[in-house]
């Protein structure tokens, strides 16, 4: 339990009060160790300049907590292949899953509307999807949207939950996915968040499904408010972090945004908790920005925690980490990533290896359980593919069996941990086997890769089968993902080397003393070796780069003046070189070698430096190298040079178009610098360019009436668009938060009113106006004095519910 | 029992040379080029009008021979993907 936080935080969102999962101030329940999200506000992340998209059926990007995060550059309309991700709306609600989803990021907070969302300044946009027939096409489409801009993709849907089905990402959208982590943000790889599943009632289990269990998804489960696992929970291996979501009838609900710019706390099974670590993540990156796609991963694995959940597998890994099945590395905690992540440090190279067992084929019998083991080195003897510390593990098999839901598949790391990669499923009667189907563990993540991995295959019948029938195991491969260095120590290696390496730190080159100026002194070259030459101990061939006064034995080192340029001191010892070797430039004058400042690796006089020793980046405008390069220069890591940054952006880092602050009159969406369009324009995706807005808008996403944000002066908002009068069956009126005024419908059957309530003026066909209120031609024939009597006494006519209730007979009847 | 595939009138195509190569196999057929997949390099979108738009069976015609056609290194007819909202 949390105690409750005396500085809370107070918004005016009418459903703040319910948000319980975020704040702690309700009296009236227990306060559950929570996800720390206010804390991380507090701390002043919030999101800001983040981007988020949320793969579904589409955004509503007018609904009031939406429009201010809006964003039409993370948003697409794969369905209509347009740029409006708008929902369709149909009678029976089919499409509110996306607008749903994208509340709980990013509704704005403070507005007077619904609820605030997680990252409540991020930028929210919507790729509508699944709103027509899904292909491995729409999916990789969808997945490659605007990679350098988009940051984050969550996704809450996947193959059927059904218990039976094993399905997953197609040719192209594994390429998708592979695209992503490698190109998207400018290769620091785009962030995939997947909901685990929703098939808990039907057995189902999420290693069948190929989204939510791919490596380049963080797959999100969720918990009820006591820490109980939710009826829909699907458990598995690949379940990374857990949030809580709605439960059992007694527990507390989500709230979040829907459409028809509504609120809802209806069920929101898993779907809520992949948009939850959306934000939790767009607050780290905010922190961040240059965390790495599996930087995000070790972040979540790191502070993700089990507290109050309930399971009855939780275990501890061989690296220390707790971990179960349904709830991955446990509850995510917002406040710990973004602290985490301030300091954190890109970890080394993901290195991938993969090991096959020496024994293919073996018969899995009935009832017994088949072992396959395999020795593995970590791939120790090929440097880029060597895994001595894991991340994730994937064993790829290929099985054949009549019937495949009754197989359970465990596998046991060399340091004993044991994770269950699939379970029984009862549903799934199908004879089609696992065909290299990968199936994916974060279990072991953090331990040593080396040595003995048994594969168990258990096959337990759950129904009659004919014995004779046998699976058969064909082929399995075990890869592991990981490092060949502990991630988490391995600056002081590769950034802080040890004194034996005597390579000082970028700080320590500028900061050292003088070094010593033995060799910078114009000592005249005498003493012993002019002695010798002198009285002629040395007859020999001198050397050829020997100059005119000889030298006193055959070696370079014997010379007495030199050819080029000398190098050295007189005691360290002198030679003649060619070329001055790194550190030092050749002064033709003096014919010595003369040593470049402390920070150049070369140079052309002492301070004019051409390239820069390691850490450091030459500033080109006065040939000097520093660890920081000046503000509107970012540090080139290929050149080791500051480079200017765009145009547009103030300050940059690494690339010259991956902006942090812009110029004036840009503003930074993402990491890019986009023009500051003024109130009345907006930015045109195509042109690159401010474009006016329609001339009834104030504000606006786009060019059409329909895509206003706010209205211009003398236009009232009605529904989606900005009009000057309200059409008939609206009527004027404020509205909370917005500077223009809106037109209100009118009540029911109204076909004019003059305000909100019982003030129609005019009414529909069939109705007639009794009392300013709209009442249907028809009268009881069993409405008697007695029974209006009741009618009066009860005011049922006042109540909107009652209102035709036998209203116009009674009152008719006076 | 196994849910039979829906096959569609949507086609992805993997041909080197570029957009104008794409074009051009896609016209030979009777494709219209939508462009390219996302960010996948080399990777098209073909849709055929003539084809039907759902089926159980993949249907053979002229179309078909895109399939053959040496500048296209590899064609998939797409199927429908069962997906559901969590």
């Amino acid at each position: 339990y949390a105690q409750s936080d005396p500085n809370i935080i107070h918004f005016n969102d009418p459903k703040w009060s319910n948000m319980w999962y975020i704040h702690c101030n309700d009296k009236s329940h227990q306060c559950r160790s929570e996800m720390n999200i206010m804390a991380a506000w507090q701390r002043g992340y919030t999101g800001k300049n983040v981007v988020v998209t949320i793969l579904d059926d589409g955004i509503e990007r007018n609904h009031p907590d939406l429009a201010q995060n809006y964003d039409h550059l993370a948003s697409y309309d794969v369905n209509g292949n347009d740029h409006d991700p708008t929902p369709r709306y149909d009678s029976r609600s089919e499409n509110v899953h996306g607008t749903r989803c994208a509340g709980e990021v990013a509704a704005a907070a403070n507005n007077s509307h619904c609820i605030v969302g997680i990252a409540y300044n991020a930028h929210i946009g919507g790729i509508r999807m699944l709103d027509g027939d899904v292909t491995d096409i729409v999916e990789a489409k969808s997945l490659g949207i605007r990679p350098d801009y988009i940051h984050i993709y969550s996704a809450s849907w996947g193959p059927k939950d059904d218990g039976k089905t094993v399905d997953g990402p197609g040719p192209l959208t594994k390429q998708a996915f592979e695209q992503g982590i490698k190109k998207g943000r400018r290769g620091l790889g785009s962030i995939f968040v997947w909901a685990s599943g929703n098939g808990g009632r039907q057995g189902d289990h999420c290693s069948c499904d190929g989204y939510t269990s791919s490596i380049y998804t963080i797959s999100i489960s969720s918990t009820t408010e006591n820490g109980n696992k939710p009826w829909y929970l699907e458990a598995c291996s690949s379940i990374m972090a857990t949030t809580y979501s709605s439960g059992e009838f007694n527990e507390r609900k989500l709230v979040t945004t829907d459409v028809w710019q509504r609120c809802t706390d209806g069920h929101t099974g898993t779907s809520v908790s992949a948009p939850i670590v959306a934000g939790i993540i767009a607050l780290a990156l905010e922190a961040n920005l240059l965390l790495t796609w599996r930087d995000v991963q070790h972040l979540l694995v790191k502070t993700s925690r089990p507290v109050h959940l309930k399971a009855d597998d939780w275990k501890t890994n061989a690296a220390g980490y707790r971990v179960s099945h349904l709830y991955g590395f446990g509850l995510v905690d917002a406040e710990a990533m973004v602290l985490e992540a301030t300091k954190w440090r890109t970890v080394p190279p993901q290195h991938i290896c993969t090991q096959r067992p020496e024994r293919r084929t073996r018969h899995i019998h009935v009832g017994q359980s088949l072992n396959s083991s395999i020795t593995a080195s970590g791939c120790s003897e090929e440097p880029e593919q060597h895994v001595d510390y894991l991340e994730h593990v994937v064993v790829k098999v290929l099985i054949v069996h009549p019937r495949r839901g009754d197989l359970e598949i465990n596998l046991i790391s060399p340091s004993g941990t044991r994770s269950q990669l699939l379970a029984k499923r009862l549903f799934d009667s199908s004879n089609e086997g696992f065909r290299n189907w990968e199936f994916m563990t974060v279990h072991f993540w953090g331990e040593r890769a080396a040595g003995t991995w048994s594969l168990e295959i258990i096959d337990s019948p759950s129904r009659l089968r004919n014995p004779e029938v046998l699976g058969n195991l064909k082929e399995w491969t075990l890869t592991l993902y990981g490092t060949s260095q502990n991630p988490y120590q391995h600056f002081s290696v590769q950034h802080v080397p040890s004194r034996m390496l005597e390579i000082p730190t970028p700080e320590e080159i500028l900061e050292e003393p003088e070094l010593q100026k033995e060799e910078e002194e114009d000592e005249e070259y005498s003493g012993e070796r002019f002695l010798k030459k002198k009285f002629g101990l040395y007859e020999g061939q001198c050397h050829s780069e020997c100059g005119d006064q000889g030298c006193d034995g055959p070696d370079v080192a014997h010379c007495l003046n030199c050819v080029h340029f000398s190098l050295g001191s007189l005691k360290s010892g002198r030679t003649c070189v060619s070329h001055c070797p790194l550190g030092h430039y050749g002064d033709i004058a003096s014919h010595r070698c003369r040593r470049c400042h402390k920070s150049c690796e070369r140079c052309v006089g002492r301070s004019a430096c051409v390239s820069c020793k390691r850490g450091l980046y030459l500033n080109t405008l006065n040939s000097s190298c520093i660890n920081t390069c000046p503000p509107g220069y970012f540090a080139d890591e290929n050149q080791k040079q500051c480079l200017k940054c765009h145009d547009t952006c103030m300050t940059c880092l690494r690339f010259a178009d991956r902006c942090t602050a812009c110029r004036e009159a840009y503003s930074l969406a993402g990491m890019t610098c986009v023009p500051e369009c003024t109130n009345g324009t907006f930015f045109h995706l195509e042109d690159m360019t401010c474009s006016p807005c329609h001339s009834s808008c104030r504000t606006c996403t786009g060019p059409g009436k329909e895509e206003c944000i706010q209205c211009a002066e003398g236009y009232l908002q009605q529904e989606w668009r900005c009009v000057q009068d309200c059409t008939p069956g609206y009527f004027s009126g404020e509205a909370a938060g917005l500077p223009h005024k809106m037109c209100h419908r009118c009540e029911e059957n109204c076909l004019s009113c003059s305000g909100p309530g019982t003030t129609c003026t005019k009414c529909k066909a069939g109705y007639s106006l009794i009392s300013r209120t709209c009442i249907v031609n028809a009268s009881c024939n069993n409405a008697d004095e007695v029974f209006c009597e009741m009618v009066k006494s009860n005011r049922l006519c006042e109540r909107k519910f009652y209102r035709q209730f036998c209203c116009r007979t009674c009152l008719m009847n006076g | 029992s196994e849910v039979a595939q829906l096959y569609t009138n949507h086609w992805a195509v993997r041909i080197a040379g570029g957009p104008q190569q794409a074009d051009q196999i896609a016209a030979k057929y009777g494709y219209r080029n939508l462009g390219q997949i996302g960010s996948l390099d080399d990777h098209y979108h073909f849709h055929h009008s003539r084809v039907v738009r759902r089926a159980v069976y993949s249907l053979k015609g002229p179309h078909s021979f895109i399939h053959m056609d040496p500048k296209v290194d590899w064609a998939q007819q797409q199927v429908v993907k069962p997906r559901v909202k969590r």
